[in-house]
């Protein structure tokens, strides 16, 4: 999901 | 994962390491802001606590830790192995004066209410602003060593090609943060004036001074 997508990058 | 997020990812890796290097290899930290480091120290504890909430990938967590390490093992020279050589006449940005804001901002501005969620949106918040103490020192001391202008030229490069990365995520995956976003383009915006000087004096081989 999109939270998941943000936590993704640095 | 795409072409402008990895070269983001390397180029935001390199600076790190650049800045290591030069401070370890002339043993001195003179025209590097204390100040600057020490939110970019926050800005990554406070992001990166979700270490211990998502794993995302390898990739993911090692970059996150050595972004963190890197980040105190620079204080740890700046502060303390080499402090003789810290520039603290110049270095007289007050921090607080961008702490303060963005923490009011993340708790206004923010996707979900909850402690780590607010870390996180003000993490992006006072990383668009935390060059600031380091630009403000060059412009006071007018001049910057070459070294110093390839870290912040591979700093500010980082974040330009993530913006190129959301580009290329809201296209492709229909993704897109608006925070990250906004904060982002503040952040590129801001090297800018360094940028232009960069690409017209150092890399024709001149040093870093500012026009009087």
């Amino acid at each position: 999901d999109e939270k998941e997508m943000r936590h993704d990058e640095l | 994962m795409n072409i402008f997020r990895l070269t983001g990812d390397l180029s935001h890796l390199l600076a790190i390491l650049i800045l290591l290097w030069k401070i370890w290899k002339t043993r001195s930290c003179s025209g590097i802001s204390g100040r600057s480091q020490i939110l970019f120290a926050t800005v990554y504890t406070a992001r990166y606590l979700d270490l211990f909430t998502n794993f995302v990938s390898v990739y993911n967590s090692v970059m996150k830790i050595i972004f963190i390490a890197a980040a105190f093992a620079t204080l740890y020279l700046i502060y303390v192995k080499f402090k003789a050589t810290y520039d603290r006449n110049h270095d007289t940005f007050r921090i607080e004066f961008l702490l303060a804001p963005c923490a009011l901002l993340a708790l206004i501005l923010n996707h979900e209410f909850t402690i780590l969620e607010v870390l996180w949106t003000f993490s992006i918040y006072l990383e668009s602003v935390a060059i600031l103490p380091q630009l403000f020192l060059v412009s006071k001391t007018g001049e910057a060593e070459t070294i110093t202008s390839h870290y912040l030229f591979a700093l500010g490069s980082y974040r330009a090609l993530y913006l190129l990365n959301w580009i290329y995520r809201y296209y492709f995956e229909g993704f897109f943060d608006l925070i990250a976003i906004v904060a982002g383009i503040v952040q590129t915006v801001l090297y800018c004036d360094f940028f232009y000087l960069y690409i017209t004096r150092v890399i024709k081989g001149r040093a870093l001074k500012l026009p009087a």
